[in-house]
């Protein structure tokens, strides 16, 4: 999975990361200290699509079967995320609980074409 | 970056970096608050001293603490079944709980359900620090009851024994009091104000009560739950 620099092109991971003390929410969230709000951007020109690693997935396979019997759809493929991870958090609710939990699917780890 | 047609993901009309950022982190509170199932970030009104504050964590088994006191999260043990699994530490509201020698210490936790949003005690248990005897010859056990008050009940009365121990007190420590079953019956119940009594009595004085309001060894309620959604359960009724 590529890592958007300054100019993006092809498919790639754009790297965002939020510390909670900059938009002071660090008084109720005691950790983290920020969050990686990672995302999926650029372009899946047709000779990318399903690259890299999404095979698995069953639009991925439709895709290449269309492809391979030279069926044109004209539909294209997009850039988003193939792995992801959760995001472990201990905040205060408004009851000053602390409450700990673990949000699944929270940062992109890595991005491709469908 | 130029988007191409029909690809909801592939880009958005060129921004001022400045403004993107802005919507970026507008976007990120919203979707933050929304895997919360919270409407609105917390209001904090009330602190909780630092040191109860870190026992508490401690405890909670959600990682180390770090020496400038932030916390390393690290893989807590796994809730099992889906992501709507939490861990919360609840610290008694201490305007209603008596401090000084109480015959029993009286604790009050508040819980507030969301409308429609049932919860499943998966664990629960309340802690309680209790001091050693003052006499040095005196035996070291030390019976304690936790008992369930009526809400609104005055302390004392109206109250049902959820449990009785026996501690070892040779030296001042914590203890847990597995409080599952009534923690599952309280929030069934819809109720908000959990009052629970805890006496250690020894000759009269009670060595689980509280030593002032800052106390680090503040009493506090760990329990592991689970949302549980019973609106899919109608949904495939329907289908």
């Amino acid at each position: 999975s590529l890592r958007c620099g300054d100019d993006v092109s092809v498919c790639c991971k754009r790297d965002f990361y939020i510390k909670f003390k900059d938009i002071q929410w660090h008084d109720w969230i005691i950790a983290p200290e920020g969050y990686h709000m990672n995302y999926c951007m650029g372009q899946c020109p047709q000779h990318l699509a399903g690259s890299p690693g999404i095979a698995s997935s069953f639009h991925a396979t439709v895709f290449s079967q269309l492809k391979v019997n030279g069926i044109n759809t004209a539909a294209s493929s997009c850039c988003v995320p193939t792995e992801r991870r959760p995001l472990s958090m201990v905040y205060f609710n408004s009851q000053h609980s602390i409450v700990k939990t673990d949000v699944p699917d929270m940062i992109v780890e890595s991005c491709g074409c469908t | 970056v130029s988007g191409s047609p029909g690809c909801a993901s592939c880009g958005l009309p060129a921004m001022e970096k400045d403004a993107e950022e802005r919507m970026m982190i507008e976007f990120a509170k919203q979707q933050l608050l929304d895997k919360l199932h919270l409407k609105e970030r917390p209001n904090i009104t009330q602190t909780v001293p630092r040191a109860a504050l870190l026992i508490a964590l401690r405890k909670l088994h959600s990682g180390s603490v770090r020496q400038d006191g932030t916390l390393e999260l690290a893989n807590s043990r796994p809730i099992p079944t889906n992501d709507q699994g939490y861990e919360i530490v609840s610290f008694a509201d201490l305007n209603e709980t008596e401090i000084g020698d109480a015959a029993s210490l009286s604790l009050t936790f508040q819980f507030l359900q969301e409308r429609g949003q049932s919860i499943q005690v998966l664990q629960s248990s309340l802690w309680i620090y209790a001091r050693s005897s003052e006499d040095p010859h005196r035996d070291s056990r030390l019976s304690a009851q936790v008992f369930l008050s009526a809400e609104g009940g005055l302390s004392g009365s109206n109250r049902t024994l959820v449990i009785e121990k026996m501690l070892e007190v040779q030296e001042s420590s914590w203890h847990t009091f597995p409080i599952t079953r009534t923690l599952q019956a309280f929030l069934d119940g819809g109720q908000r104000r959990l009052q629970l009594e805890v006496s250690c009595d020894e000759d009269g004085k009670n060595l689980c009560s509280l030593e002032g309001s800052d106390t680090p060894n503040q009493p506090f309620l760990v329990a592991q739950v689970r949302l549980r959604d019973d609106h899919s359960k109608h949904t495939l009724k329907k289908r």
